[in-house]
């Protein structure tokens, strides 16, 4: 299980623009 | 590079739309001691777009409202009461809405806008930049 911090770091990352 | 620093100081979702530019202000902020509000903000944006069957979602929600709103964190101390509130009530309730953190995004986009973002587009780090 992946813990509280990972899980929040995934989804800001998700979010995060990228390279175009 | 022109082209990005004119992009930049449209708005600051053309700053944040930007990979460069979203990396540049993180930098600025975390120097100011900030950067939760930049991080709360993306962490919104990303939640909005989680499934809300995915079970996932409901410890991501319990997790932004643990780092972000139920502390002191510049984030929380920024937000207003009420939001804070209506955020807690969802929690407790275990009501997960997609929507559920907009209010609280808009509060620190519009300070964000107001403050750090004009801060920004004079500070040395993005002239260096320019």
């Amino acid at each position: 299980i992946d813990s509280e911090d990972d899980l929040l770091q995934e989804c800001i990352s998700s979010a995060m623009p990228k390279k175009k | 590079p022109d082209l990005h620093l004119v992009r930049w100081a449209k708005s600051l979702h053309s700053l944040l739309g930007d990979q460069d530019g979203a990396h540049l202000f993180r930098t600025f902020l975390e120097r100011e001691k900030c950067v939760d509000t930049l991080d709360f903000w993306f962490a919104c944006n990303g939640f909005r777009q989680m499934d809300l069957k995915d079970t996932k979602t409901l410890r991501v929600a319990k997790a932004i409202h643990k780092r972000y709103i139920e502390n002191y964190s510049v984030v929380a101390r920024q937000l207003k009461l009420a939001t804070k509130f209506f955020i807690r009530d969802c929690m407790k309730r275990q009501q997960i809405d997609s929507t559920m953190f907009d209010q609280a995004q808009a509060e620190i986009q519009t300070l964000m806008e107001d403050n750090a973002y004009q801060m920004f587009l004079t500070s040395d780090i993005y002239l260096d930049y320019v």
